[in-house]
């Protein structure tokens, strides 16, 4: 309906604000409805402002920024309505250290209502883990988990 | 509602019966590139009925099950188990198909049509895959969609 | 034949004419996310001719123009200058442009169309860009590709 | 020519079986004409078997395996017709250690012939730079380049 569906909108909008302004360590942003005056059929808009920079196509963004905005609106969907779990490959990929860590604390913030399964090669990532499986393939197209124990601090 | 379990065997790497047991909180799966770790992701996807081959890099049945190396032989089925749950109560979701294109869905272990999954997955406030699934290289998606696109996922939520 | 020097100015994120030299062997470019780096990359396929504003991340030439900040307002043009050469020749390459949509490019100093651009860097054995240049994300493009598009990359070589 | 096409592509086809054997330390890989009897008009086909594993089609392989089988062709393409200059942004960004290893030793290999100007994140990449930039926006939306010296071991 109608009403629900802007309902939504508007909490996912404050949410992703809030979300973006903690990945991005400022800034502002906000989603925007391409068609107000029929929101069932209406698209949803990005507009994304890091710190300092103007507003700008979306596109103009640099990789690591784009999952950055593309993680905030998750997150802030997240926020509205949980998802039980979440799986993630290697969205890490991209990010320098400053937004990978960022990241982090945002996915340590989500995880007592979201179990996140989360596949990486960056190290700092595998800190925040509360269980690690490693992947091998000790046989050529067969592969094998084993778990790696962790010291947790 | 968290991942308790995911049961492999025959899907893409994984010829031998792996059972990779899940709990809440934060778990990383790490390993050399070509390992099998997407496959793990992909097996997820394939549990809960994507029909597009190719958003789990295939193109035909045969491409995920098993097709051998120099010491083994390809396999004829393949077969994921997925059970989600909490204390109190559990779904178990599984997913079997053979060379020859046929496939069959069970829930709680009783043989089901892919509908009757997805409605108990909704029942229990799980939406669509896309919505908690991000496979490897579509993050960006998100940002280079059309707004129609990206309103999809708002309706996942609302 | 080696990138002897990048000069930009008004270009994206390089408000203050930008020149960057380079030497024969691996030059290495690093920095945080967002701070520039790709835009070089831009640049070069910008200066080159590239004509589909997309695959420089752009929708229309305001896109590529250096659009102000807090403290600095818009610029109104858009220049890139790229030698390549070698001990004993050089060629400069220039590219001019306006936001009304207006735009030149040079050879040498000379004012010249694109196609002579193209060809001069034909008589040096050097090919389209896109067979030098690697955009961020593009490099699986030659396995995800089709045959016939694999096809063009041994053309520019053969 | 028909001719010409033949000979770049048999030169091109050996040079790609050998560094894909490098890239990957091992295994069998070729390229294929889709159309043989009319080469001209012929689309060219990749067949790729890291060592050990089935041919299969190549969408199954990984995203590092994609990257690692792209950079084989590409630098089997340089073997043939060394381009003078190559830019690289972030190809490196989704390879384990072990295969970022030997792209880099071959890229020490291809820098007689052509120059590189590499986008990184990666610290083992830097290792091979003979030069290194490094860019900053010390003011939002406006990017500056300052040298870092190399102490050559
Ligand atoms: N049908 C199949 N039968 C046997 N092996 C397969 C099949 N499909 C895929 N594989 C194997 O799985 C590998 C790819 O695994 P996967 O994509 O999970 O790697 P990954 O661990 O995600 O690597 P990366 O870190 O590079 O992303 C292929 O190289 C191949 O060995
Ligand atoms: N027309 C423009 N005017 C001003 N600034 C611009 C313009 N276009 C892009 N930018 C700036 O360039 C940034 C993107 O830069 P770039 O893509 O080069 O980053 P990068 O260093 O490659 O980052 P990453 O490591 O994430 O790939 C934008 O965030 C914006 O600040
Ligand atoms: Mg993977
Ligand atoms: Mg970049």
């Amino acid at each position: 309906s109608k009403e629900l569906f802007l309902k939504a909108f508007n909490e996912v909008n404050e949410n992703f604000k809030k979300v973006f302004n903690i990945l991005f360590g400022g800034g502002r942003a906000g989603l925007k409805l391409t068609n107000k005056e029929n929101p069932l059929e209406s698209g949803i808009e990005i507009i994304a402002q890091p710190p300092g920079k103007r507003l700008q196509n979306l596109m103009l963004f640099s990789g690591g920024e784009k999952t950055l905005i593309s993680l905030a609106f998750l997150f802030a969907l997240f926020q509205f309505k949980p998802s039980p779990f979440c799986i993630l490959d290697e969205v890490d990929a991209t990010l320098d250290d400053a937004n990978l860590t960022r990241f982090l604390n945002f996915i340590e913030q989500l995880k007592e209502k979201t179990q996140f399964l989360i596949v990486t090669h960056n190290l700092k990532t595998m800190e925040i883990a509360d269980y690690i499986y490693g992947v091998t393939m000790t046989e050529p197209n067969v592969s094998s988990l084993y778990s790696i124990k962790l010291e947790k601090k | 509602m968290f991942i308790k379990q995911i049961e492999i065997q025959g899907f893409k790497s994984f010829p031998e019966k792996t059972k990779i047991i899940f709990h809440p909180g934060v778990t990383i799966i790490v390993g050399p590139n070509g390992c099998g770790k997407s496959n793990i992701v992909d097996s997820v996807l394939w549990v809960l009925g994507e029909q597009r081959l190719k958003n789990i890099r295939g193109d035909r049945t045969e491409d995920i099950i098993f097709n051998g190396n120099s010491r083994r032989p390809p396999l004829g089925m393949v077969y994921v188990s997925l059970i989600i749950g909490n204390e109190e109560k559990e779904l178990i979701i599984e997913h079997r198909a053979f060379r020859d294109g046929e496939s069959e869905y069970k829930l709680n272990g009783k043989r089901v049509r892919l509908k009757e999954i997805q409605d108990a997955l909704w029942a229990e406030g799980i939406g669509e895959k896309e919505y908690f699934v991000i496979s490897q290289g579509n993050i960006n998606q998100i940002v280079t969609a059309k707004p129609a696109e990206r309103r999809l996922f708002l309706e996942e939520a609302a």
